[in-house]
């Protein structure tokens, strides 16, 4: 069960 | 030029700490590492900050993935023994890749190149979402802003300059 959502972000 | 991160949100119901901070049921909190601010290093929320006061942001692009207990565990202990800055393979691009990689499947991790560098991530993010999943990949997705900046672990609170 998942408890929270990671995004990897960039720009450049 | 540019910059990388990494954004959590808690889905959990109820509070998580997240990195150093204690982050509310619905409420994101964002990391990433810097060498263009006083002080260098490891900042939390700092993307948001970055906007709000008007420093130059472009669009990004971005991907997510669902985090358990046990692979929050993972990405808090690399969060907080991350704190330090440095130019080469030591920069923003480096820390975002490897929170993300940490407990992303083996389709999933990203790659910031022989030369960590954000626009490398930029091609590598796209290729997962290519690859993986178009609905979890983004392009100028919000940036997330909901609690204050704080520097370094554990965390103080305080304000960057840029």
């Amino acid at each position: 069960m998942s408890v929270a959502v990671m995004r990897i972000y960039a720009l450049g | 030029a540019g910059h990388a991160w990494i954004s959590i949100t808690n889905y959990n119901g109820s509070s998580l700490k997240i990195g150093g901070l204690t982050v509310d049921d619905g409420k994101s909190i964002t990391v990433g590492t810097w060498g263009n601010t006083d002080p260098k290093g490891l900042w939390y929320n700092a993307e948001g900050y970055a906007q709000s006061t008007g420093v130059y942001w472009g669009d990004s692009v971005s991907i997510q993935r669902p985090l358990r207990q046990q692979d929050l565990a993972v990405v808090n202990q690399n969060i907080t023994t991350h704190t330090s800055w440095g130019l080469v393979n030591n920069n923003c691009s480096t820390f975002a890749s490897l929170v993300w990689n940490s407990v992303a499947t083996e389709d999933e991790k990203v790659d910031a190149g022989m030369i960590n560098l954000p626009g490398n991530l930029v091609s590598s993010i796209k290729e997962i979402g290519a690859n993986v999943s178009w609905s979890l990949y983004a392009e100028g997705y919000r940036v997330p802003f909901d609690y204050p900046t704080y520097y370094g672990n554990p965390p103080i609170r305080k304000n960057p300059t840029f």
